[in-house]
């Protein structure tokens, strides 16, 4: 299967509420490796538009601390995106 | 043997390759395989037609899996097929659509990045294409159609997960289904793409917050259709033009499709609303696609009645 892994790789969504938010966000993504869920690519990002964006786990922790920094409320929406990975194959073979 | 398939689960490229060549087999009376191009890394595009011979007939063109990560899409056109030939001849509605109209289902448009998401990287999105003067490879097919192709620069950069192409119709999937539609043109009378996810009903535009000319009637069948998706489980969608409803886009197929002439273009955004993200568990495939079903043949219903 899949060569590349995604161990501990989290998923982080949050509401940015006004335009200072969103460019932090921006800023961000300028210089970290986020990949874009909804919408699909930084420069969609506005004022509160919900945001999802996938991050390392190298990068996590500096992007969580700049958001606590900020007052900028997020939610962890997948914390091991690994694992999230596997489980989507819930079905057994019948 | 690549395997057995299934629609309770994904299914990977060899199987519904497979898959393909049995439903023809199976059902070759309504059932026939189109080859309409090869990918950039020489694999087969097929579109699966169902309802019969007849060329002359109305017919809605539906396609799937334009972004390699979306699984859940591929696993819809799947399931259309299935539903579509399974209950011809014993549901009266089903009977009645395919009697008087094709479908043309192409169950993977973005094959190679599809294998791609399977052999190497979950993550990706794009197609598998080389880019001149880049190390970066990929392109966003849904950026590749020629409508306000020019209009973004974000999309110019070849790493970016949006990279438009060096030229619209630049890719040879794009350039296959385009080249498909164009010849079929008479008889499309809608075009519906499908995606993940965010739980949405799209119609054009996305180039422009402009409403397009026949607004009322793409507002109409939108607001029906996400009220009958939501008759089965309460999934709630919400519907409405790309642009506003979801984000500004350049180059999608939707807005290609409607400025060509094909008055009823709709973009499906399937489950969910990000608990699972691209990642919907298979589990739950199932309700999905049987919610998805009901509205495709609603619009599919109101296509035979009022498209000319």
């Amino acid at each position: 299967f899949s060569q590349v892994r995604f161990d501990r790789e989290k998923v982080l969504r949050m509401k940015p509420q006004d335009e200072r938010q969103a460019n932090i966000i921006k800023d961000l993504a300028q210089t970290n490796e986020l990949d874009f869920w909804y919408p699909d690519a930084v420069h969609h990002v506005t004022a509160n538009m919900t945001v999802d964006f996938r991050v390392s786990e190298k990068e996590a922790q500096s992007i969580l601390a700049t958001l606590d920094q900020n007052k900028m409320h997020y939610e962890i929406l997948i914390h091991d995106l690994q694992e999230e990975i596997e489980k989507q194959f819930d079905i057994k073979e019948e | 043997s690549p395997g057995r398939h299934s629609y309770a689960k994904y299914n990977n490229w060899d199987k519904i390759v497979a898959w393909t060549e049995k439903m023809m087999n199976k059902r070759p009376e309504i059932v026939s395989r189109i080859k309409i191009g090869a990918t950039a890394e020489d694999n087969p595009l097929y579109i699966l037609k169902i309802g019969g011979k007849d060329e002359s007939k109305k017919a809605i063109f539906m396609d799937c899996g334009i972004h390699a990560r979306e699984w859940v899409s591929p696993a819809f056109c799947q399931w259309f097929v299935y539903q579509a030939t399974k209950t011809y001849g014993r549901n009266k509605i089903m009977t009645k659509l395919l009697d008087r109209m094709n479908f043309y289902v192409l169950p993977v448009f973005n094959v190679d990045g599809y294998i791609w998401t399977w052999t190497k990287n979950r993550m990706w999105r794009k197609n598998r294409s080389k880019n001149q003067n880049s190390k970066c490879i990929g392109t966003d097919l849904n950026r590749n159609f020629n409508v306000s192709w020019n209009a973004f620069p974000e999309t110019k950069n070849p790493c970016s997960p949006l990279y438009r192409g060096p030229a619209p119709e630049s890719e040879k999937e794009t350039k296959a289904v385009t080249d498909f539609i164009r010849r079929n043109l008479k008889s499309i009378k809608a075009y519906i793409t499908v995606h993940s996810y965010s739980q949405m009903l799209l119609f054009p535009y996305g180039y422009t917050p402009e409403m397009p000319p026949t607004y009322k009637d793409l507002n109409k069948v939108a607001k029906i259709g996400t009220d009958v998706l939501s008759t089965r489980y309460e999934t709630r969608y919400i519907y409405g033009p790309i642009a506003s409803t979801i984000y500004p886009t350049s180059g999608s197929s939707l807005d290609w499709a409607y400025d060509l002439g094909i008055k009823h273009t709709f973009a499906f955004e399937l489950r969910d609303k990000g608990r699972f993200g691209f990642l919907l568990p298979e589990s739950r495939l199932k309700s999905t696609c049987k919610e998805t079903m009901l509205a495709v043949k609603f619009i599919a219903k109101y296509i035979l009645r009022h498209a000319s």
